[in-house]
């Protein structure tokens, strides 16, 4: 099955 | 001191009301290039991403750069009591706690203001990388928001598929499944009604309908969205405002367990 995905980690914290 | 004016307070009726389904409060930042708002929702699974540029408002003068906190929910409040045509201006002094908004009628027979306070937030500023998408679609916003919600009736996710032939959206549930798909337009009469897929691979990802859902409620500030997609990144759901900026959301999709 599919689970819902995060974007941390996708983006950097400036 | 800072002042933005904007000619029709609708814009911003219309911005409120694309990403309050989103967001509770956010932060706007005010520069001499114009406001920006960055955001995650609460669960960390989509972003938004406002920017209105400074030479889009008919006035616009920002002599420190400000970062206004607002809970969206009372900033609608205030919109509300103007109507679309008022001008609106929104007024703040540097190292203000309160923002204050002003709405005049199209005649000036009619001066309100409201001034609301302003929420000290701790939201984090994240770099978005440039991502070389291997999908950019672009549809006529309308027909994005009448697909999101037909399939929203029979699944939880929709997977977007797209090919050089076209983009297929689909959904299952309990009831069955659902497939719509669009071909990119060889002919169209008005540029808006266009449906053109640019594609470097094919790609295929599963989206959670409750976010697109959310993200379709910008369609009345674009004739056009545009769709960017590559395997493993968020998807990128684009509204451009005319003559004025952007709006965009992030989305993460959904993964194998």
């Amino acid at each position: 099955g599919q689970v819902q995905g995060r974007l941390d980690g996708f983006f950097q914290v400036l | 001191m800072f002042e933005a004016r904007l000619i029709n307070s609708v814009t911003f009726k219309k911005v409120l009301d694309a990403i309050k389904d989103l967001l509770n409060e956010a932060s706007f930042d005010c520069s001499e290039a114009g406001i920006q708002l960055q955001a995650m929702d609460n669960s960390h699974v989509s972003l938004v991403s406002l920017a209105l540029r400074s030479d889009g408002f008919d006035k616009y003068r920002c002599d420190r750069n400000l970062t206004m906190g607002m809970n969206l929910a009372s900033m609608s409040k205030i919109f509300r009591c103007s109507s679309n045509d008022d001008t609106v201006t929104i007024k703040a002094q540097d190292d203000a706690d309160t923002v204050t908004f002003m709405f005049e009628s199209k005649k000036q027979e009619k001066i309100s203001d409201y001034e609301m306070k302003l929420m000290n937030l701790d939201q984090e500023h994240l770099g978005i990388p440039d991502t070389d998408f291997s999908c950019v679609i672009r549809m006529p916003a309308g027909e994005f928001a009448r697909i999101v919600r037909d399939l929203s009736q029979f699944g939880e996710s929709i997977v977007i598929s797209c090919t050089k032939e076209g983009v297929k959206f689909s959904t299952s549930g309990d009831i069955g499944s659902a497939n719509v798909k669009l071909a990119q337009t060889s002919s169209f009469e008005k540029e808006e009604e266009a449906v053109i897929i640019e594609m470097q691979e094919p790609v295929t990802l599963t989206f959670a309908c409750q976010y697109l859902n959310s993200f379709t409620k910008a369609t009345p500030l674009a004739n056009q969205v545009q769709l960017s997609m590559s395997d493993n990144v968020p998807l990128v759901v684009e509204y451009q405002i005319p003559d004025l900026g952007h709006l965009r959301y992030y989305l993460a999709p959904k993964i194998e367990e």
